[in-house]
């Protein structure tokens, strides 16, 4: 499982029988009480006073494989709703896929601009203009607008959900293998070995809990004390090495980025890795120019090796062309890595319409749909058997269902 | 060895890390929510601290994930995301 929180927002995704959805007034709350986000006295929260209203809210998953194994709200897609209804106002519940075969469910709310309205332009509106993507005409004497941002306009969610995985690959997410790949790469150490090692597996430590934090930066400029790891994320760093993850966004092309892997006993594996976006310089704004203004980037990598209930998840937000690889090219990678028997692929788009959505006519929508469904090409020895577009009030939804031919 | 400032950095939950089995897991498909508070990081709104959640101290987090039966392995911290990694 993973959770990765950036000033404006949250994802949190969660494996097995994890009871995630319990855990989303506790949130709310903590958005309100500790980060300060505008709340309201939710209805439906008696004991938790205060709980932000979000901006807009999304909820995901596959179809599970023993539904009736799971706990809370999650043993049906219909009680999951009833759940998030009664917290939001407004959400709109969507099946994708073939009903009688692998599905995918959505629930997501529009966006609100209720408590972060768009901002009312002031003196510095010439300089801010420059940098406008979306212009709203409303009433004369005041004008309203979207000021740009990275990650709004250009947001994209690229998900790869992968099940029957070919069992020769799944076998390197075991512990007994990923021991003896370790074993062999300290047996016969190359230059590059030697490298990977230092700088990826002894570069980590500390103890989380007693609050006795140090990083990376203090031991190198200490340079004496032994850093330590778990075996987990030790061998979770060989596997992410030796699979082929760690090279989807190599180094060479994003210097910056960092893999968090772990490797389960007897076997499983989770990774995250974070991009960072080059610094730029502060944004002024009601802010204060305090938060840092670029988008940073994840993705994410859960894996399920057994025969019985194999299944593997690849999820990122890095951007894909023209400044990074093409998202053909990233599901290629990753779907060689698995060699599913099935999988599925979601391309989630923030398509820039706004506000002015109504203004688009229909030849936009058709170049649009053109340019989103080009961006994931035929997969190689797959056959596609699924393909829905589905366009929402911002974002645009591709998905696709493959099997191997 | 000398990181670029930008590199994140990680923190490893020992405590956690250490001793963890799954041999009773089976579900593979995971549940996925992301809640927007602003459409960005730079349009916080009034009154959110100046880097919103991102404020939120590890502890208090624990809190929530324990509701979802989640534990934290580590935390890769960097300017704009932190990102943990958690158990199950």
């Amino acid at each position: 499982s993973s959770m990765f929180v950036f000033p404006h927002k949250i994802i949190l995704k969660t494996c097995g029988t994890t009871t995630l959805l319990l855990g989303l007034q506790r949130l709310l709350h903590i958005a309100a009480v500790d980060a300060g986000f505008p709340f309201h006295n939710a209805k439906s929260v008696t004991e938790i006073k205060a709980a932000a209203t979000p901006y807009r809210f999304f909820y995901s998953r596959k179809n599970f494989l023993f539904p009736d194994k799971q706990r809370g709200p999650h043993r049906s897609w219909k009680q999951e709703v009833k759940f998030l209804d009664d917290i939001f106002e407004g959400g709109s519940a969507y099946m994708v896929g073939k009903m009688n075969g692998d599905h995918w469910y959505l629930y997501l709310t529009a966006p609100s601009f209720a408590l972060t309205p768009p901002r009312t332009p002031d003196e510095e509106i010439p300089e801010v203009l420059t940098d406008v993507t979306r212009v709203t005409k409303i009433p004369a004497g005041t004008t309203t607008f979207v000021p740009s941002s990275s990650e709004d306009v250009n947001d994209e969610t690229l998900e790869i959900l992968m099940t029957d995985l070919d069992p020769e690959n799944a076998k390197q997410f075991y512990l007994s293998h990923a021991s003896a790949v370790a074993s062999e790469k300290d047996a016969a150490p190359s230059q590059n070995d030697a490298a990977t090692s230092d700088s990826d597996l002894g570069e980590t430590v500390d103890v989380f809990s007693n609050g006795c934090e140090s990083d990376l930066h203090d031991h190198a400029k200490a340079g004496s004390e032994a850093p330590t790891t778990t075996e987990g994320h030790a061998l979770g760093t060989v596997v992410s090495e030796n699979s082929g993850l760690s090279s989807i966004y190599p180094n060479s092309v994003y210097p910056d980025a960092r893999i968090d892997a772990y490797m389960f006993s007897p076997c499983g594996f989770s990774a995250n890795g974070v991009v960072p976006a080059p610094k730029r310089a502060k944004e002024g704004g009601e802010n204060n120019g305090a938060a840092t203004s670029s988008a940073a980037h994840y993705f994410t990598v859960h894996v399920t090796p057994e025969p019985n209930c194999s299944f593997a998840s690849f999820e990122t937000n890095v951007p894909g062309e023209p400044t990074g690889r093409s998202t053909s090219e990233i599901i290629e990678h990753v779907v060689n890595i698995f060699k599913p028997g099935r999988f599925s692929v979601t391309l989630f788009e923030g398509s820039g319409k706004g506000e002015n959505a109504l203004n688009h006519d229909e030849n936009w929508a058709s170049n649009r749909r053109k340019h989103l469904t080009r961006r994931i090409d035929p997969v190689r020895g797959y056959r596609r058997v699924e393909r829905i577009v589905h366009e929402f009030d911002d974002y645009d939804l591709v998905f696709r269902f493959y099997e191997r031919e | 060895f000398s990181p670029s400032q930008a590199t994140p950095h990680l923190t490893i939950n020992h405590d956690v890390a250490s001793d963890l089995d799954s041999t009773n897991a089976f579900e593979g498909p995971e549940k996925l929510l992301e809640v927007w508070f602003a459409p960005s990081p730079t349009s916080l709104p009034p009154g959110a601290r100046p880097s919103g959640l991102k404020v939120v101290p590890a502890d208090t987090w624990k809190g929530m994930l324990d509701l979802v039966n989640c534990e934290v392995l580590s935390v890769l911290e960097s300017d704009n995301v932190d990102a943990y990694l958690l158990s199950e």
